[in-house]
Formats: structure tokens, sequence, C-alpha cells
């Protein structure tokens, strides 16, 4: 474990929190996109496969359960829950994740560390992490005013990768072998598409005026 | 050894 990755794992478990936060106490998922938030629970739920089966760490299985847990009981509450589905919004949010879905499984048939069933759904994870974001993306586009929580979910998130990238590049030069294209790549990709964000989100917070992403 | 890689990272 290194500090570019205990920040990025911390950052994430915040990106998650401050959903869990704005959906459970103002009861709203105004501005969320559930495409985003069912992609984000079948990216865990393809990458955890072996939660039971290789233990690694007392921190690794809770930061998995935390993550499992979370991102299903967004989905359900956008779902299910009375009062936050109303404000859901269905209509703007129309991204067809099954077009983000299956590329990913396609390109993890074809590109993954070994062809076996569990590395196959661990590529197509990180596949899949890695676009997941866009629907999301999309739907801030569309709404104009972006509340302060979902403009900071959306920047965490994007963090957290970001200080991946450091963690990949840290264990590069300290871990002999330390080679992984896949995760390298897919991490890569997925920060470069919040690059836009970021500059928005920066220069909201500089110019301290809302955040307002050009149409 | 043939295992794959140990998947250390969440």
């Amino acid at each position: 474990m290194n500090i570019f990755r205990l920040a990025g794992d911390m950052t994430h478990l915040m990106s998650v929190l401050v959903l869990l936060l704005k959906i459970h106490t103002i009861k709203s998922c105004a501005g969320i996109s559930l495409k985003t938030q069912e992609l984000y629970a079948l990216v865990f739920a393809t990458r955890y496969l072996d939660i039971f089966t290789d233990f690694i760490s007392v921190y690794n299985t809770i930061m998995k359960l935390i993550f499992l847990g979370s991102s299903f009981s967004i989905v359900w509450y956008m779902r299910r829950h009375k009062l936050v589905r109303r404000s859901y919004d269905k209509e703007q949010d129309t991204f067809r994740h099954f077009f983000l879905v299956l590329p990913c499984l396609l390109l993890a048939l074809v590109m993954n560390e070994k062809f076996t069933f569990k590395e196959v759904m661990w590529a197509f994870s990180l596949y899949l992490e890695a676009v997941a974001i866009l629907p999301q993306l999309v739907l801030l586009q569309r709404t104009k005013n972006i509340d302060n929580l979902t403009g900071q979910y959306v920047f965490l998130l994007g963090a957290y990768r970001a200080f991946y990238i450091f963690n990949w590049i840290y264990r590069y030069f300290t871990e002999p072998h330390y080679v992984h294209w896949i995760t390298w790549i897919s991490g890569l990709v997925q920060t470069l598409l919040y690059a836009d964000f970021f500059y928005y989100y920066f220069n909201s917070w500089k110019n301290n005026v809302k955040l307002h992403l050009p149409a | 050894a043939d295992e794959s890689f140990v998947k250390d990272e969440l």
C-alpha cells in the first residue's frame, strides 16, 4: 500500500459517501444518472468476484464490501425509494448504457491477462469503469444548474483514479515486474474523460461561480 | 506461477 493508493481509495470512498449523504439526507437524486450508478454496481460486482476466495487484507475486504453495498443501495434508492425516485430525471438520463457494456465485454474477451472467467470479468470491469461516468457527464451537460453535492461527487470520482495513476507509477518504479497495461490504459482513459469536467469545475471554483458546463 | 497476478488493488 502506498500513499497514492490510500489517497485514491479514500477519495473514492468520499465520493460514495457524498452521494449517499445527498440521497439519504435530502432524499433527492436530482442531477444523478441512474445509468452511471447501475454501471458502477456492475463494475464492482464483476471486479470483486474473488472477495470471498482470495483474502488480501482486512482493509481490502472491508472496502470491497463498502463499495458493493453502497453502489447497490444507491441503485435501490433511485429505483425503489418512493421519495428519491421522484427526483430522478428519467427524461434526461437517456444514455443507452447497453452500448457501453457490450463493447467492454467484447474487448474483455479479446484483451485480457488470461482467458479465464475471472480474468475476463476483471478486464471487463476495468473497461466498464473507464466509461461508466459517461451517462453522468452527459446528464450534467443537459441539466443546467449542477448542485454542489453532485459537482463534488463527480470531482471526487474523477480524482480517485488520478491518484491511482500516481500509485501505478510509484509501483512500477518500486516493484519489479509490476506491469499491467490493461489497468493502466483503462485508468488513464477514465481520468482523461474527466478532463473537461475538471477544467470547468476548477474555473467555477476559482471564479467562485456556480458550476456550469457548456451545452 | 501460472496463477494470474493477485488483484490486490480495489
